[in-house]
C-alpha cells in the first residue's frame, strides 16, 4: 500500500535496464561490471535510499516478474521449452541482481547481508501466499520455484564471501520453507518438495554444514512434509496428487536412509508422531534406519543372543523432548510419582481418560501417547541397567503397570495405538529396541485375553507383510515370539482363524525359520 | 503391500551418495552429468 | 483399524490445492540454469530406447573411453555442467589443452623447436569449434598466459 507516486514506473524501468545489462555481453564475469553501473542507477533514482523504499522495490520487481509469468504462460500455442525461456531470462536476471546486492550490501558487515536475504525472502513469501490465495487453482508454482532455487544456488557457490555467511543463508531458506510449507500454501507443495529436497540444498544441509547444525531445520521441514499427507494416507485418499507427493517423499527418504541414515535414527520420534498409524511402509523406511557404522547381526541367526550384542546397551539418540510432550503438568506430576511409589493408586484408574482428552477431536491423544511409552521406558532402562533387560527382569514394576493397565483397559483404537507406540521403538541394536522387545512379548505373555494377544500379533505381523525394509528389531521380536515356545503362539485360535491367515504365518514363519 | 521401493529409480545399493545425483522427488531416473549445474572455470563458458 | 477420519474444510481446501497444482507440475529444467544449447525438450521415444543413466554415468574414466569429438561435443555444447567440467578432464588426461583466448583445445603434434619461461611454439593440432574439426597448425605460439 501507500507505493510513494512514481515507484511503479521507475521499478519497471530499472528491472528492464537491469535484465539487459545481465545479458549483455558487457556484463563482466559474473555480472559484476554491469551490476556496478546499475547500483548507480539504483542511487540515482533514489531506491537506496531508505529500507522502507529498497522493500517496495524487491516487492514491485517481484510482482513484475510473476505478471510476465503468468502472461507468458498464458500465451497460446507456445511450447513449455519457449514459455520457461522467456520467464528464465527476466527471472534468472532478477535472481542475480538479489544475489549480488546480498553479497555486496554493507561491505564486510555480514549482518546487513543476511537481514537483507531474510527481508527479500520475507516478501517473495508474503508475494506468494497473497497470489495462492487469490488466484487459488490457478496459482502457478513456476516462477517462485525458479526464483527460490536459482537464488539458493548462486548464494552456495563456492566464494569466500559466501561461505562467510553460508550457514545464516540455510536458515534463511529453511526459515521461509518453513513459511511455504505445503500446509499454508498447497499450490506450491510440489515446488516446495522439489526445494527442500534439491540436491544442493541436501547436501549443504546435511553434508557439509558441520555438527549436524543443519539437522534441526531439516528435519522441521520433513515433518512440515509429513503433516500435509498425514490425513489423506490416513484416509488411503490416494488420489492421483496424494499418491505423486506421496512417491516424491518415499523417494526422498530413500535418499535419506542411504545417504544420511543417522539423521533418521536421530530424529524417528518426531516423524512417527506425525506419521498416520496405517502409513506401514513410510514408517518402516524410517526405523529401518542405523548408523553407518554398525554392523547389524542377521536377525535370522539361529540361537542368536541380542543380550550379548555389543551396542544393546546403548541408548539411542533422540532429538525430541519428550518430557515436554507430557502435557498437563499436573498429569506428568502424578506419572512421576507413580513410578516411583505407585501413588496416586487412582493414577492408573485415571489413565485411560488423560489419554482420550484430546484437543483435535479425534478419540485419543496420540502424541501423548507416543511420549507417555517412550517416557515409561525410558524411566525403566536405568534401573534395569544391573541386572540387565529381560523377559524375568522387566516387570514387576511400577513401569510395566502402566503397559499392562493400558493394554488391558483401552478399547481397540486405544489398544492398538499405544502397542505402535511401542513397535515405533523396535530399530535397530539398542537398549530401547531391547526393552521395548521384552515389554511387547511380555505383555503377549501375560495376556490373559486372547484379543491383547491377536492385536500384539497384528500390530508386528502388518509391518512384516509390506513391502521392504523392515526394521532389524521388528524381525527379532517377530522371530522370539513365534520360535520361544513359552508364548505357545501357534497354538492360539487367531492364528488358524481363516484359511488365509494360516497361510500367510506360515509363510512369514517359513521366511524366518 | 506398499511399494518395491527399488522401482522407484534411485541405485540403493550405489557406493556413492545418491543426493548429488537426485534429480526430482517426482524423478523416474537419477541426473545425468549435464543436468548438474557445475562451477566449472569461466574461462570453459565459451557460449 | 482406525477407520476414516472426517477431513475438516482446511485439508478439503487443501487436497483442491493440490490438485489444481497437480496439473502445473516443476520441469526438471526449473532447477537448472538455462540450456541455451542443449534446452530439455522432453519427446516420446520408443520404450525400449536405454532411458536410465547407467551407473558411473559421472566418471572420468567413463568420459575418457569417449572419442575425441565427442569430448569436444560436449564440452561446447554442455556449458557449465558437471558433463563439460569432466570432458575438460578427460581431454587433459589425453594431453589436449585448453586456450583460454581462442577457446580452443591444443595438442602437441611433435616436441616444440622452442619452449621459453612464456611460451612454446611449434607444431599443434587443434580442434576448431566454427569448422567443427581438427586441423594442423604450424609455427604455432602457445603463450603459457592463456593456458589455462
Amino acid at each position: 500500500f501507500d507505493d510513494p507516486a512514481g515507484l511503479h514506473e521507475k521499478t519497471e524501468f530499472l528491472l528492464r535496464e537491469w535484465v539487459n545489462m545481465y545479458h549483455s555481453p558487457q556484463a563482466g564475469r559474473d555480472s559484476f561490471k554491469a551490476f556496478n553501473a546499475f547500483v548507480q542507477q539504483m542511487h540515482t533514482q533514489g531506491i537506496l535510499k531508505t529500507d522502507d523504499l529498497i522493500t517496495r522495490f524487491f516487492r514491485l520487481c517481484t510482482e513484475m516478474c510473476v505478471d510476465l509469468c503468468y502472461r507468458a504462460l498464458s500465451e497460446a500455442g507456445q511450447s513449455q521449452t519457449m514459455i520457461r525461456a522467456k520467464c528464465f531470462h527476466t527471472l534468472d536476471a532478477f535472481v542475480r541482481l538479489i544475489a549480488l546486492l546480498v553479497k555486496h550490501s554493507g561491505d564486510t558487515n555480514t549482518v546487513t547481508k543476511i537481514n537483507l536475504l531474510n527481508k527479500v525472502l520475507g516478501i517473495m513469501a508474503g508475494v506468494l501466499l497473497q497470489d495462492h490465495e487469490v488466484r487459488f487453482a490457478e496459482f502457478q508454482q513456476l516462477p517462485y520455484h525458479r526464483i527460490f532455487i536459482m537464488l539458493f544456488i548462486e548464494l552456495n557457490a563456492p566464494e569466500p564471501i559466501l561461505e562467510a555467511i553460508n550457514f545464516e543463508v540455510l536458515t534463511a531458506f529453511c526459515h521461509v520453507f518453513h513459511i511455504l510449507r505445503p500446509a499454508k500454501a498447497p499450490g506450491f507443495a510440489y515446488a516446495w518438495l522439489e526445494l527442500i529436497s534439491h540436491r544442493v540444498f541436501i547436501g549443504r544441509l546435511l553434508a557439509l554444514t558441520p555438527n549436524q547444525r543443519g539437522w534441526g531445520f531439516y528435519a522441521q521441514l520433513l515433518v512440515d512434509l509429513f503433516k500435509i499427507l498425514a490425513p489423506f494416507l490416513r484416509n488411503a485418499d490416494m488420489t492421483k496428487p496424494v499418491q505423486l507427493l506421496y512417491k516424491g517423499t518415499l523417494r526422498v527418504l530413500l535418499v535419506l536412509l542411504h545417504d544420511f541414515p543417522e539423521f533418521l535414527c536421530d530424529y524417528h520420534y518426531a516423524f512417527c508422531d506425525v506419521i498416520p498409524p496405517n502409513c506401514i511402509q513410510m514408517r518402516n523406511l524410517i526405523l529401518s534406519a542405523f548408523p553407518r557404522t554398525m554392523r547389524l547381526p542377521d536377525p535370522f541367526t539361529v540361537n542368536l543372543v541380542v543380550e550379548h550384542l555389543p551396542d544393546i546397551n546403548k541408548a539411542p539418540r533422540i532429538l525430541t523432548n519428550i518430557v515436554s510432550l507430557i502435557q498437563p503438568a499436573s498429569f506428568k506430576k502424578d506419572l512421576d510419582s507413580y513410578l516411583k511409589s505407585r501413588a496416586p493408586i487412582t493414577f492408573l484408574s485415571e489413565l485411560k481418560s488423560n489419554l482420550q482428552a484430546n484437543p483435535q477431536g479425534s478419540r485419543y491423544d496420540i502424541p501423548l501417547i507416543n511420549a507417555l511409552v517412550l517416557y515409561v521406558g525410558t524411566q525403566a532402562i536405568p534401573l534395569l541397567q544391573t541386572k540387565g533387560v529381560s523377559m524375568s527382569t522387566i516387570a514387576p514394576s511400577s513401569h510395566m503397570d502402566i503397559f499392562e493397565n493400558l493394554a488391558v483397559n483401552l478399547d481397540t483404537e486405544g489398544r492398538y495405538l499405544f502397542l505402535t507406540a511401542i513397535a515405533n521403538q523396535l530399530r535397530y541394536p539398542n537398549s530401547h529396541t531391547h526393552y521395548f522387545s521384552c515389554a511387547l512379548l511380555y505383555l503377549f505373555r501375560q495376556a490373559n485375553d486372547q484379543t491383547i494377544q491377536e492385536l500384539i500379533t497384528r500390530v508386528l505381523l502388518e509391518r512384516l507383510i509390506v513391502n521392504r525394509p523392515h526394521p532389524w528389531g521388528l524381525l527379532i521380536t517377530f522371530i522370539e515370539l513365534i520360535k520361544n515356545q513359552n508364548f505357545k503362539f501357534w497354538d492360539h485360535e487367531f492364528v488358524r482363524c481363516a484359511p488365509e491367515i494360516e497361510k500367510l504365518f506360515e509363510n512369514v514363519a517359513r521366511s524366518c525359520y | 503391500p506398499g511399494i518395491d521401493l527399488t522401482t522407484l529409480g534411485l541405485n540403493l545399493n550405489s557406493p556413492e551418495n545418491l543426493y548429488s545425483m537426485f534429480q526430482s522427488p517426482f524423478a523416474e531416473s537419477a541426473c545425468r552429468p549435464q543436468d548438474i549445474d557445475y562451477h566449472v572455470p569461466a574461462e570453459y563458458l565459451t557460449n | 483399524p482406525l477407520g476414516p477420519i472426517q477431513l475438516t474444510k482446511d485439508q478439503h481446501y487443501q487436497l483442491s490445492n493440490l490438485e489444481a497444482a497437480y496439473h502445473h507440475l516443476p520441469h526438471p529444467s526449473d532447477s537448472e540454469r538455462m540450456r541455451h544449447f542443449l534446452p530439455r525438450n522432453p519427446c516420446p521415444t520408443p520404450t525400449y530406447y536405454p532411458s536410465a543413466t547407467f551407473p558411473h554415468a559421472d566418471t572420468v574414466e567413463l568420459y575418457q573411453r569417449c572419442s575425441t569429438e565427442t569430448l569436444f561435443f560436449i564440452f561446447y555444447y554442455m556449458e557449465g555442467t558437471k558433463a563439460q567440467y569432466l570432458a575438460a578432464k578427460a581431454l587433459k588426461k589425453q594431453s589436449w589443452r585448453f586456450h583460454t583466448k581462442y577457446m580452443m583445445w591444443f595438442q602437441r603434434h611433435e616436441e616444440p623447436k622452442q619452449i621459453t619461461e612464456e611460451y612454446e611454439q611449434g607444431t599443434y593440432i587443434y580442434f576448431d569449434y566454427e569448422k567443427w574439426g581438427q586441423k594442423k597448425k604450424e609455427g604455432f605460439t602457445f603463450e603459457y598466459r592463456y593456458l589455462e
